[in-house]
């Protein structure tokens, strides 16, 4: 699953997502990457953020709105992302998902909930002054 | 603002990045840029988890989901379940541009875009015929069910419901989803 969140010269946030789901899943089955404040939310006021993991369970919590909620109230992007993603983890100690955010000043960050085989999140950031994209990582919580 | 444009986006799906940023750099919209972005990867199948050829499900076809959505306006395009359609975040912002609804499902998001102009495809490859056969060779195992008869995790289906299953408190089951397996 690809999510992402675009800022342009304008300031103005976009954000989308595209996968082709869990393998083997029950024919009808969908994640959390179409559902709206699920799999990735916009508002150009605030920021945008995108989540990728499990999406029967994290489409339960909106990470993604919740995440540009936090950032709304005044959190900076890696500080929503972890609380997103501590919110789930109240309920789901072992969740395995990671939620990216980025606001319209500029900043980013991302945050990730541990799990067997998962313990670091390698995402990808594209800004100014940069020839080529940067692949950063973040350890899980 | 020398810190705008900027794009981020999940894994390290870099030419998603790439394609993103050379709309924003050029003075594209952020809508266009993830358009462009998430095509890339169902494009490039980042991961076997985006686009076609990847993730069948229990009859073996690969079925997409995308969402699309404009911060500025709050508009929202998604489709999901969508079948023999490559292009999902295309039919996304098709949704956004073309209709008065948010979200489209199923067979019948597939004749929206079809009506769109997007090509109707089949969505399999020897990849994912592969991973389905394997997938039954090994008792349909790992899968999704729980709660019916005969025991899922030991059998195929065709499934039915346990009776008589006492109120539970919901216990989040193990599952077979991983950084390979995933949305």
């Amino acid at each position: 699953t690809i999510g992402m969140v675009a800022i342009d010269k304008a300031g103005c946030v976009a954000t989308g997502t595209s996968t082709n789901g869990a393998t083997h899943k029950i024919p009808g089955r969908i994640g959390d990457s179409p559902i709206i404040g699920a799999g990735a939310y916009a508002d150009s006021t605030v920021g945008g953020a995108a989540a990728t993991g499990d999406g029967d369970t994290m489409m339960r919590f909106l990470p993604s709105y919740q995440a540009v909620e936090y950032m709304r109230m005044g959190a900076d992007p890696t500080d929503a992302c972890k609380k997103a993603i501590l919110r789930i983890q109240k309920y789901v100690k072992n969740f395995f998902g990671a939620v990216i955010c980025a606001n319209t000043t500029g900043s980013y960050g991302a945050a990730c909930s541990k799990t067997a085989g998962f313990t670091k999140f390698h995402f990808t950031v594209f800004k100014t002054g940069l020839k080529d994209p940067l692949e950063e990582v973040v350890d899980c919580l | 603002d020398p810190t705008r444009p900027l794009v981020i986006n999940t894994w390290p799906f870099q030419r998603a990045a790439e394609a993103a940023w050379a709309v924003l750099e050029e003075g594209g919209s952020a809508l266009d840029a993830v358009e462009q972005g998430c095509t890339q990867c169902e494009i490039d199948q980042c991961d076997g988890s985006v686009g076609y050829g990847g993730s069948p499900d229990e009859h073996g076809e690969t079925t997409l989901d995308a969402m699309i959505m404009n911060g500025n306006t709050m508009e929202v395009g998604a489709v999901a379940n969508l079948r023999r359609i490559k292009n999902a975040i295309g039919v996304a912002r098709a949704v956004m541009e073309h209709t008065k609804h948010t979200f489209l499902v199923g067979e019948s998001a597939s004749l929206f875009a079809e009506s769109m102009g997007f090509p109707s495809e089949d969505l399999t490859t020897n990849k994912s015929l592969t991973i389905y056969s394997k997938w039954l060779e090994q008792r349909c195992q790992p899968n999704f069910w729980k709660n019916v008869i005969p025991d899922a995790s030991k059998s195929c289906g065709p499934y039915k419901p346990v009776r008589g299953l006492q109120n539970k408190k919901e216990i989040f089951l193990e599952k077979e989803i991983n950084v390979h397996n995933h949305d």
